[in-house]
């Protein structure tokens, strides 16, 4: 599903260059469940940028279920990110504007789906991560955890084949966090392929491999089941 | 330094109404360090915009080192907030436009403190976090952890009698984490009045006193030591 070979990732600013990725290979199977761990700053979010088609990526390859990814246009990239990938974001890039459902809803309305059935989906999905007492709420009538599952509840809406989630459980208490680790092996349990970033060492054990970076590097890469 | 007595706050939004503070009293002296924990959607951040100056409360009362928190103007609340408290958001809240160092240094320029020698602190804060390599980064060059850490330096920088801080290591890693709670502890030894909102068990057993919220009323409240 996943191959990367030898993949960088240079920010250049002014006279500073950061490499942020040093050579990442890692291969992942249809279906698996992966957790990535690693230090604040040593490639995490950078290293799912790259798989979630949002970024780039300086040399090495990167193939997706068989496409090489490099080069995309702006279509393409979109267009394979929309009807493939579902993507949690660190800081949840909610639409200020919109509603929770509203927010919910949007990849259907990209995908041409009726507003009726689109709208039911988007309940379904915020009843899942426990919020259908917050619909109507916009981003900013909302808290921190409640904001972060309606981006779970977005990611997962169009059923993708997988699942990409950068700490999706960072603003979440303990319980909260079980409900979305408790959706994510549902989800896995139906066949989607799960990467999910984290610091947190007890998410990572609900895993069943987990890849350790740092400093741009993969320090670790084992299998915990 | 804090007395809040029987304080609520409701949100009403259309026809529905969230009762987000269900009538809190709680005081707190001069020089504790204290943490507030909670489920998501339980009325942390709500409570500690309260405490912070940055939002009002319908009913009860907030003293502030003798001064009654109510009905200020914008400017007065701006006045006390310059003055007197460190507020980390759980979103950061940094600006987009202007780099690490830039908002590190922010609130000393506010205060009127000469251009030299508020970067100069500004750097030194900054190193205090780990971050003295990543001054000229502006936010979307930082990494979430990264970004978090600049919150946390700016809200330290002016030494604030009052340090409030929302989720303050949520997107930390454990050993990046503890640098930051050590931070917090020396600030503490110095007579800043810490009060950390966290969802994590281990950060708030770090603490000397404990305040459980539960579905906006306090559910517990024990010292630690
Ligand atoms: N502006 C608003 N309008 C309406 N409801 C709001 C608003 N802000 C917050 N709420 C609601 O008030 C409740 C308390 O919110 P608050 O942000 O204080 O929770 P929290 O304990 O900080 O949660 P988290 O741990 O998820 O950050 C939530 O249920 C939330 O939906
Ligand atoms: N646009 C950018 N320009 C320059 N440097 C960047 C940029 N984005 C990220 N970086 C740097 O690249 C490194 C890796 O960033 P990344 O966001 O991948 O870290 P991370 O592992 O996700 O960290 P965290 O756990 O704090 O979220 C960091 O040191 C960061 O400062
Ligand atoms: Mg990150
Ligand atoms: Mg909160």
């Amino acid at each position: 599903m996943i191959k990367l070979q030898d993949v960088r990732k240079t920010y250049q600013l002014g006279d500073n260059r950061v490499e942020a990725l040093k050579g990442i290979s890692l291969s992942i199977e249809s279906g698996d469940f992966v957790s990535v761990q690693g230090s604040s700053g040593s490639g995490k979010s950078t290293l799912l940028n790259i798989l979630g088609i949002l970024d780039s990526y300086d040399s090495g390859s990167y193939t997706l279920n068989g496409t090489a990814i490099r080069d995309l246009t702006q279509k393409q990239a979109a267009h394979y990110r929309n009807r493939f990938i579902g993507f949690v974001f660190q800081s949840f890039n909610l639409i200020n504007h919109k509603s929770a459902v509203e927010n919910v809803a949007l990849p259907l309305y990209y995908q041409g789906v009726p507003r009726r059935e689109r709208n039911q989906l988007a309940m379904d999905y915020l009843d899942r991560v426990g919020l259908a007492g917050r619909a109507e709420h916009k981003p900013a009538e909302l808290s921190g955890g409640q904001a972060q599952r309606v981006a779970v509840a977005r990611a997962l809406i169009t059923k993708p084949a997988l699942l990409l989630a950068d700490e999706p459980t960072g603003a979440l208490d303990s319980e909260t966090s079980a409900q979305i680790m408790q959706l994510f092996r549902d989800v896995n349990d139906e066949g989607v392929t799960v990467l999910i970033v984290t610091h947190e060492e007890d998410i990572a054990a609900q895993t069943r491999r987990t890849v350790q970076l740092r400093d741009g590097d993969i320090a670790r890469d084992e299998r915990l089941e």
